[in-house]
């Protein structure tokens, strides 16, 4: 499964 | 990394830095809301919460760092400095934000990406910036004349989710997959909370007049 893109925003 | 981020992440630090300099140079809070001031620092716990178990980049580390350190040194410095508490504005500052963090709470816990402790953290902290202007807001009407800092301050603060909106518009566009509504929908409130301090405040300074919101 797609790992989950972790938040790269601030 | 996109030219619309990176100057809303800029234009983020100018405004802390802004604040930073305002307490830590003429060691002042005049106009300056406290309740903000501890909702941000609640905002940056909760939402870097993955920063040392996410690694993105060096930049954001650093980023996150910042915002940390400072939200919290800007409560610290309005809490326990002697000088700074003199000059905050306690009977002015009286917006419940207790009923501002249990809403975004709620909400985060019904309208999240996934029902995970660091996911409804995240949701949690975009509601919760969304509104966490809302005591300096209402501190700026009763406060009579705003100093140019405190202006500066709250405008940049502004302005730097606006720049978000324009990065999230890039990405949609140049990213397949990326679909984030908790954060464009609380990213877009947040904008528009400001529209009407921007509308003043471009007409104080295109009029060349004191900054002054009506009560």
């Amino acid at each position: 499964d797609q790992e989950r893109a972790a938040h790269d925003e601030l | 990394m996109n030219i619309f981020r990176l100057a809303g992440d800029m234009t983020h630090l100018m405004s802390v830095l802004v604040l930073l300099l305002k307490i830590h140079t003429i060691k002042s809070c005049a106009g300056i809301s406290l309740k903000t001031q501890e909702l941000y620092a609640l905002v940056f716990a909760t939402r870097y919460l993955d920063i040392f178990t996410d690694f993105i980049s060096v930049y954001n580390t650093i980023m996150k760092l910042i915002f940390l350190g400072s939200s919290f040194s800007i409560v610290w410095y309005m809490r326990r400095h002697k000088l700074v508490r003199r000059s905050y504005d306690k009977e002015q500052d009286t917006f419940r934000h207790f009923f501002l963090v249990l809403p975004c709470l709620l909400l985060a816990l019904v309208m999240n990406e996934k029902f995970t402790f660091k996911e409804v953290m995240w949701a949690f902290s975009l509601y919760l910036e969304a509104v966490a202007i809302l005591p300096q807001l209402v501190l700026l009407q009763r406060t009579k004349n705003i100093d140019n800092l405190t202006g500066q301050y709250v405008f940049l603060l502004g302005a730097y989710r606006a720049f978000y909106i324009f990065n999230w518009i890039y990405r949609y566009f140049t990213e397949p997959h990326y679909v984030h509504w908790i954060t464009w929908i609380s990213g877009l409130v947040q904008t528009l909370l400001y529209a009407d301090f921007f509308y003043y405040y471009f007409n104080s300074w295109k009029n060349n007049v004191k900054l002054h919101l009506p009560a």
